[in-house]
Order: structure tokens, then sequence, then C-alpha cells
């Protein structure tokens, strides 16, 4: 279950502050996943003790404000997700819709096998393919996005058009941007860090999508699938 | 500030010490205003009386009531009971203060759990000299168990006088469940400050309207 609160001081007028609160979350706690599970207490409340006087001049300011909290509160969230190695951050641009970009980078790092992959280091990138594929056939039939994307991973281009542009120096370079970006045991001095308590993760794995369909854009996190996040689940007893 | 990338030095943390000195440091302050509280007390779950259980209550106040607030909520077909009171508070002109409960999510559980999140309101509200419905429950942890109120209701003295103004670190560490630590960020803008705070590490994939 995610809960949330964010206080702040400043007296932004209430259909303003619940505006901006639905838009900052469509874009950031509406854009992460640790496990595909919706809890049944999912909870994000803003309040404003009304203290400081506030410019509606200053709206984009604390917009941008806003998204920064609540951006960094996901990033935080899916670095504490239970059993993680990895965490990916999906751009996707070049969509037709902020729902259809949305949607391919929830089914990339929603996708068992490709989170299995990270988990893994395993540089089996046809699996990236398969998710942005599956959630076309499924919602925008009749679309040959394979004709028209590219897709990267740690800034490397690893198809294009039609084609992968894999070679083994390049499986080399994938599986060490994953390496780069996973716990291990023996990392940071042997500390076993899936009951560490304090953050792990100072890098990512990033993946990047352009469909070459449109213009929209969206950004989605995850995290790797786990031999711990099975059996953290498997044994927790209420 | 901290940053998390790939492609730009990364802030790491080598322990909690030190990343509790950084959250202390940098984000923990709260915006004026705020008074925060926490309180842990212990409780036999009536679903599992071989598992003696401990709670964390966590409030958070603003100074007066405010009807400047706005919340979101689960789209899951089966809310928990906090979720279907929350919604109803949307519509009260005020806010008062905001009241949660870890370890149990107060979710399908017999006996009412309406009834039961409206207690526990209404007992807060009594020790803040507000109304019931200016309070906004929260529960999160097992789900189908039924909330202890009156272990909570026994609480509540203590958790009001550990009210304070300086810091949101209790709120943020009392709200976990699985979580292996705190997580607050904040914001100087405008003149003012932003803090918030989360808390989830499993069950995760919000999609809140």
């Amino acid at each position: 279950t995610m809960l949330s609160y964010i206080l702040t001081d400043l007296s932004v007028p209430r259909e303003t502050l619940r505006q901006l609160l639905a838009e900052v979350v469509e874009e950031t706690y509406n854009a992460m996943s640790v496990d595909t599970d919706e809890s049944t207490s999912d909870t994000l409340a803003i309040v404003s003790s009304d203290q400081i006087p506030f410019d509606m001049s200053q709206l984009e300011q604390f917009r941008a404000a806003l998204y920064e909290v609540c951006s960094g509160l996901c990033e935080d969230i899916v670095r504490n997700g239970e059993g993680a190695h990895h965490v990916m951050r999906v751009k996707v641009k070049g969509a037709e819709s902020h729902a259809q970009a949305k949607g391919i980078g929830k089914s990339i790092v929603n996708s068992p096998l490709l989170k299995c992959a990270v988990a893994g280091n395993d540089p089996n990138v046809g699996r990236l393919v398969m998710a942005v594929g599956k959630y076309m056939g499924k919602h925008h039939k009749g679309v040959n996005v394979s004709e028209t994307m590219t897709i990267s991973m740690g800034g490397l281009r690893i198809f294009e058009f039609g084609e992968f542009t894999l070679n083994g120096d390049v499986e080399k370079e994938l599986v060490a941007h994953m390496k780069k970006a996973q716990l291990t045991e023996t990392t940071r001095g042997g500390v076993d860090h899936t009951s560490r308590d304090y953050p792990p993760h100072d890098q990512m794995v990033e993946i990047e999508v352009d469909l070459g369909l449109g213009t929209a854009s969206a950004q989605v996190l995850g995290i790797d699938l786990t031999h711990e996040y099975v059996a953290i689940n498997a044994d927790y007893r209420s | 500030r901290r940053s998390f990338s790939s492609k730009k030095p990364a802030f790491v943390f080598n322990s909690a010490a030190e990343y509790y000195k950084y959250l202390n440091e940098h984000h923990s302050r709260l915006p004026w205003g705020f008074s925060v509280g926490s309180t842990t007390f212990k409780f036999v779950p009536q679903e599992a009386p071989h598992l003696p259980s401990k709670m964390t209550l966590t409030l958070i106040k603003p100074h007066k009531p405010t009807l400047l607030f706005g919340a979101v909520f689960t789209q899951n077909a089966c809310p928990g009971a906090p979720i279907k009171v929350g919604r109803k508070r949307l519509s009260e002109d005020t806010l008062g203060a905001i009241i949660v409960n870890n370890k149990i999510s107060n979710v399908c559980a017999n006996g009412g759990g309406v009834s039961d999140a409206q207690e526990v309101c209404d007992a807060v509200a009594h020790h803040l000299d507000l109304r019931g419905s200016q309070i906004l429950p929260s529960s999160t942890g097992v789900i189908g168990w039924r909330l202890p109120v009156d272990p909570i209701i026994n609480a509540l003295p203590s958790l009001v006088e550990s009210l304070q103004d300086e810091s949101i670190l209790p709120a943020a560490s009392g709200i976990m469940t699985t979580d292996l630590y705190p997580k607050i960020r904040s914001v100087d803008v405008c003149g003012g400050r932003i803090v918030g705070i989360a808390k989830g590490a499993g069950m995760i994939e919000p999609n809140m309207a």
C-alpha cells in the first residue's frame, strides 16, 4: 500500500491545489509500479496550513516544486520496492498520446520476463520489443510500431526500424549498464541490501523508447523481479 | 539535493546514520503552521490472539482547520473503510487533522470498518477540540482484520502529547509498514515550503483518482 502526505504553508486556493494534485499524481504516483498490484488503500493527501500568501502568477513554480517532491518520493518508493536489486526508469516518447506512452512504459516495467532479465543482468532485449508490441496489439491494433520505433538501453541503441542493432560489444555494454545499477551482497562492504535501513541504488537501468508516431511522452518507474521478492511475499504471514 | 541518475554524480548513503542526518539537515523541517506526532502501543488482534502486535499512530495537524486540502484515492473496487470515509471528507469545508495507523488496513473487516474509522475520528476530534468530520483517517497493513478501536482511543492522549512543530520525521517513520527506511522530500518555493512523506514497498502500482 502506498500512503503519502504533502504539507505546504503556501495559501494555494483549494480548487487549484486539487487540480495540480491530480495532474502531478498522473505523472508520478500513477506512473510507477513495484509489483503491478493496486492496493485497496492507496491514499495521497495534500494540506496547506494557509500561512503564507500565494501569488497565482507563481503557479508554475509551485507546480514544478510539487512535481519535484512527488517524483522524488516515488523514486524513494521504488528504491525500497520489495526485493529490488535494480530500479528501472522507462522514458517513452514519440507516442500519439500521453496515455499510450504511459501504457507502453507500464507494459515494460510490468513484464515479468523483462523484470527477470533485468534481475539477471541478461541483455535479452527481445523482451522489450515484446512488451511494446503486447501493449500496442491490445490497445492500438493495426499500428505496425516495429517499423517506426527505436529502443535504447543505457544510452545504447539496441533496436531501430524493425531490426535489432546488437553485437557482442553492445551486449557487453548492456550487461555493464545493468550491473552498475545492481545491488549485490558484495557491494558497499558486503552489506545485506535487502534489509538495509537507508536508501540503496544510486543508479537506474535507463530504457528509452521512441515510437516515432507522434509527440507525446511519459516516464515510468519500476523494479526488477528477484528471488527475494518471492521469498518476502511467500514467507509473509499476517 | 539528492540526485538519482545514471548520468549525474549520485548522492550515496553509506549508513542509516548518514541518511537520517541528511534528512534532518535538508528535508525534515515542517512547513509553518503544522504539528506532527506519533505514538506506538501494543495490542492483541482479535483475529490472531496468538500474535500480540504493535501499532503506530501518526497525527498530522494544521494549527487551525484549513479549507485548503485535497486528496486522491485508490480506484481498487474493494477499497478500505478509510478510503470510503476519506472520499466523503473531500466535500467538507475544512480539514482539522489526519490520523494514520499502520499494521491493520481496515479493509473488509468484520463488524463495520467505516463505523470503526469514524469512531476513531470522533475520538481524535474530541482531543483536538474539532469535529469528527474534520478528521481524515488512513490505515495501512493487514487486510481483513478489524481496527483495535479501544486500544487506539487509549493511545490518543500520548499521541496528542507527542505533537511538535519541528520535524516531519516522526510521521515519515510512523506510517511505515514493511518499508526499510522513511521517505521525505522537500522543496522551498514561492517564499514557502512543500514537504512530503510516503510509505510503501509492496502492493504498489497506484492508480489514484
